[in-house]
Formats: structure tokens, C-alpha cells, sequence
């Protein structure tokens, strides 16, 4: 939902 | 090839009850250190990390590194039919496709096998930095669950507060409004005991939704262990004894 951040922003891609 | 064995199999069945609400198929990542998954929801909003360490197995062996996809719905009809009491070991082979779950009950009278057919899964492997967070609270699992399932009554989300008077958890709904806080209490049994440590009072936003689903982790461990900074996911920690753990890790809500 657009009021919710995602989880991968948070987190760096390995 | 890959072999483990769980004389206390149920702690496995308990481990995917725990994560199957809330991730349709993952990798299982077998290796010389244990048994792990890292996946997310299918909206990205919330990531699971299990690690059940291999020397709490009581045989383990991995030749090499081998990544087991299951759709875990599947794996948990498959581990639904071994009995609470049975031993389960999990078996692959390097180049199969299968992986094979074998139940003895404990008179060794009975024994069973099922295989389940893995899959190729395309997942994302995120990079969880160590965080020193500004608030950890330690509480029983029962209660931390038991407010979720309550304040989810009221309200679609719950807004967690941590200051040095305790972890107030607040929601608002339709129907009114509600507030439980529970105080530091370190005079009980230390399984019953809510700790906090303190680093700054912190208070985010998160959808019920998700942590009722974390607290499916329950009948794993007496406590439950929260870690939240500003503007960070939480961290939702159940402590798997001498084995390892199940960590969620939920988003905030984006506050207006």
C-alpha cells in the first residue's frame, strides 16, 4: 500500500 | 549431499508454521552452518530470516553449499503428517530435484517418507546490517501476541512507543480507540519479565497484520524480543533454544 515503505529499501541488495 | 536430523522434530513443524502465513515459496540455504532462509512477503513489506544452526542438529552433514527452493505450503502438508513426538531428517541430493522428509516415530515402531519436488525460485538476497538500535524490549511471546490479536479488534494498525515507563502499544479504529502499556517488570520468573533497554524513546507505526502473522512464532519461544530506532523496520526476534532463530523484520508505516 502506498502509505507502507518496502522492506528492500532498507536493506542493500546482495 | 545434504542430511539432517532432529530428534525433536516438532521443532521444525513449528518452525514452518511460524513462516508459511506469510511467504508463499522460499530458498532454504543449506550449508556447513546450518539451515537458513531469508524471504519476503509478497507485498515486500515484511523479510523473515531463520537460521537453525547445524550443531543443534544431532547429525548434520552438507557437502556443499546447496540452495533448496520449497513452496512452503507443500512442505507444510508434508510435515504436518509427522507426529509431534517423531524424529525428522531431511535429505537431498546434490544434483536432485527432491527433497526427502523422513519421520520414526519414537519407538522406532514406525517410519515414514515423503518427498517433496523443489522448485527454481527467483529470489532477492538482502544484506541485513548489525544495528545498534535505540530501543529493545524483551516481553513474554504470550502477551506480546496476545495484544496484537487484541488491539487488531480495534484497529488495523498499532502504534509502539518505548520510553523508560514502559512499551505502550496504542491503536485507533471505528469503534474507539486503545492503549496497553506494559512497565518494566523484572520481579517475576525471567521468562515473564518485560525489560527494556534504552538507548532514546522511540515510536513507530506498523500494520497489525503483519506482526499478528510474526507471533505465529509463538509456540517457539517463552519471550519475544522487539528492537526498534526511528525510522527503521523492526526487528521481531524469537530465540529458537541452542538452535537459532526466527527474525521478522517489518517496515513503518510512512506517518502524514
Amino acid at each position: 500500500s502506498p502509505d507502507q515503505h518496502d522492506i528492500t529499501s532498507f536493506f542493500s541488495q546482495r | 549431499m545434504f542430511e539432517a536430523r532432529l530428534v525433536q522434530g516438532s521443532l521444525l513443524k513449528k518452525v514452518l508454521e511460524s513462516i508459511k502465513d506469510l511467504v508463499t515459496d522460499a530458498n532454504f540455504d543449506c550449508s556447513n552452518n546450518g539451515f537458513a532462509l531469508q524471504a519476503m512477503d509478497s507485498s515486500h513489506v515484511s523479510l523473515v530470516a531463520l537460521l537453525l544452526r547445524s550443531d543443534g542438529f544431532e547429525h548434520y552433514r552438507c557437502d556443499r553449499n546447496m540452495t533448496m527452493g520449497m513452496n512452503l505450503s507443500n512442505m507444510s502438508k508434508m510435515l504436518k503428517c509427522a507426529g509431534n513426538e517423531d524424529i525428522i531428517t531431511m535429505k537431498a541430493d546434490d544434483t536432485g530435484d527432491v527433497v526427502t522428509f523422513m519421520f520414526e516415530s519414537p519407538d522406532q515402531d514406525k517410519i515414514s517418507d515423503f518427498e517433496l519436488k523443489l522448485m527454481d525460485i527467483d529470489s532477492e538476497h538482502l544484506g541485513i546490517p548489525d544495528t545498534e538500535y535505540a530501543a529493545t524490549v524483551k516481553m513474554p511471546s504470550s502477551e506480546f501476541m496476545r495484544i496484537c490479536r487484541d488491539l487488531s479488534s480495534i484497529g488495523d494498525t498499532v502504534t509502539i512507543s518505548v520510553s523508560k515507563d514502559g512499551v505502550k502499544f496504542s491503536t485507533t479504529g471505528d469503534i474507539g480507540q486503545a492503549n496497553i502499556t506494559c512497565r518494566q517488570n523484572t520481579s517475576v520468573d525471567k521468562e515473564e519479565q518485560t525489560i527494556i533497554e534504552l538507548q532514546e524513546p522511540v515510536t513507530l507505526t506498523f500494520a497489525l497484520r503483519y506482526l499478528n502473522s510474526f507471533t505465529k512464532a509463538t509456540p517457539l519461544a517463552p519471550t519475544v524480543q522487539l528492537q526498534m530506532s526511528k525510522e527503521l523496520p523492526v526487528v521481531v526476534q524469537y530465540l529458537i533454544a541452542d538452535m537459532g532463530y526466527v527474525r521478522y523484520y517489518l517496515a513503518p508505516k510512512i506517518e502524514d
